[in-house]
């Protein structure tokens, strides 16, 4: 359902070339839940906006369901993303002005599968209460703890039923305890509603629990 | 050099109460090194905001050196954080305008310690590779990856050498090569150096290496 080829990404800065991806070949299978793991600055955000088609890369190619990806057809992109895919940011990247239940009902205003507002509504505390917020419905990003906004941003990937999550470091923020509550969110996620993941992560041992793990160094698959 | 005394912060939603900090009493001796853990949402990034001076409690006190904090003189506030503090934000907050050594430069600036430029470039270049980022001096916030922002907020908190570092979970995006880095550069300037640690993390074993561990829940120390 995703699969890379030679997929590379490079920055010059001056007349020095960052390489964030080179020549990336992977592939996740219908139903498959992958794990990328490896050191800070190895290329592992890089590797999932470019899947998420938030970023063109430099060469290579990308190919969603088999179609290939065509970086230059903005609205395409728009569209993909929109029907079909999640994104939990590293960064969270919610929208300031708007509550935890706003910010989870948003995507689901451009996605018009729910036609009223309640259902909607219901659907966000829904996806709230499965990431343990329901009390904090009503609190902007601002009067939310780190971890708090972390699991916002899970919950509003799950708002349209994605088929493909791509979670940057979802647990990053989470004590262990809620952090294995998420996982078992994604696991469930992936067994139960054969929901395609490729995950980002700082936990090893976590990644190994939930399927194939691929290292990345310097941009480089292992 | 740090004790807090039934420190409070309240926050009042409609007409729910949300206690952030619950009358906590806490002490750091000189020379410690103390880790807080929790689950998300418990009160650590409050207690060190409110610590840091940066963020009033509702009720109690913080003492720092002996020295009650008047929270409503703020230019007291300001001169204590800036001879005294180092702060490492859960979200970074490095300036976007600014690239990584300006970042660590930037708050030498108004300590007047190091008097020239070249000793202040000198120095911050200095910071930044003893967290392995001197190959990314250059680079904006936006051109680094997630825990190559985390940090520059690291060597940033460290640029005035201060005698107290509140760091608010400082290895959350790294991996556990480059977070153990970061804990054994901690663990040095608190062995060799002398300086007042309090470090808020989800990783119970490394806090359990580093000295004493405090555990906060709903608010309370537990
Ligand atoms: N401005 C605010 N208004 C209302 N509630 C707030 C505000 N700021 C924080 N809170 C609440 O206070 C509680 C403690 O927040 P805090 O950021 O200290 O948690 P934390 O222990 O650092 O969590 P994490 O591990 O997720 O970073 C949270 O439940 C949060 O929702
Ligand atoms: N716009 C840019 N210009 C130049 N270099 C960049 C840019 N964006 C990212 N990089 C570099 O590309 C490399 C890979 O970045 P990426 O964010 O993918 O790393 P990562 O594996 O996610 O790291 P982390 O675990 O710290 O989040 C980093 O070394 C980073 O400095
Ligand atoms: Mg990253
Ligand atoms: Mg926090």
């Amino acid at each position: 359902t995703v699969e890379t080829k030679e997929l590379s990404k490079y920055y010059w800065m001056g007349n020095e070339k960052v390489a964030a991806l080179d020549a990336v070949d992977m592939k996740v299978e219908e139903g498959g839940f992958i794990s990328v793991v490896g050191p800070s600055g190895s290329g592992k955000s890089t590797l999932l906006t470019v899947i998420g088609c938030l970023d063109a890369p430099t060469a290579g190619e990308v190919y969603l369901n088999g179609t290939r990806v065509d970086y230059r057809d903005k609205k395409s992109l728009v569209l993909l993303r929109r029907k079909f895919l999640g994104f939990v940011f590293q960064t969270f990247n919610l929208i300031p002005a708007m509550t935890a239940v706003e910010n989870v009902e948003y995507p689901m205003y451009f996605n018009k599968v729910l036609k009223t507002k309640s259902e909607r509504r219901a659907h966000a505390r829904k996806l709230l209460a499965m990431v343990g917020l329901e009390k904090r419905l009503e609190h902007l990003p601002s009067e939310l703890s780190g971890g708090e906004q972390q699991r916002i941003a899970i919950a509003r990937a799950l708002a349209n039923d994605p088929k493909l999550i791509l979670a940057d470091e979802p647990t990053g923020n989470l004590d262990s305890g809620t952090g294995k509550s998420i996982l078992d969110l994604l696991k469930r996620l992936n067994e139960e509603e054969g929901k395609n993941i490729v995950m980002v992560t700082h936990d090893l041992e976590s990644a190994k629990r939930m399927g194939k793990v691929i290292r990345i160094m310097d941009g480089r698959i292992q």
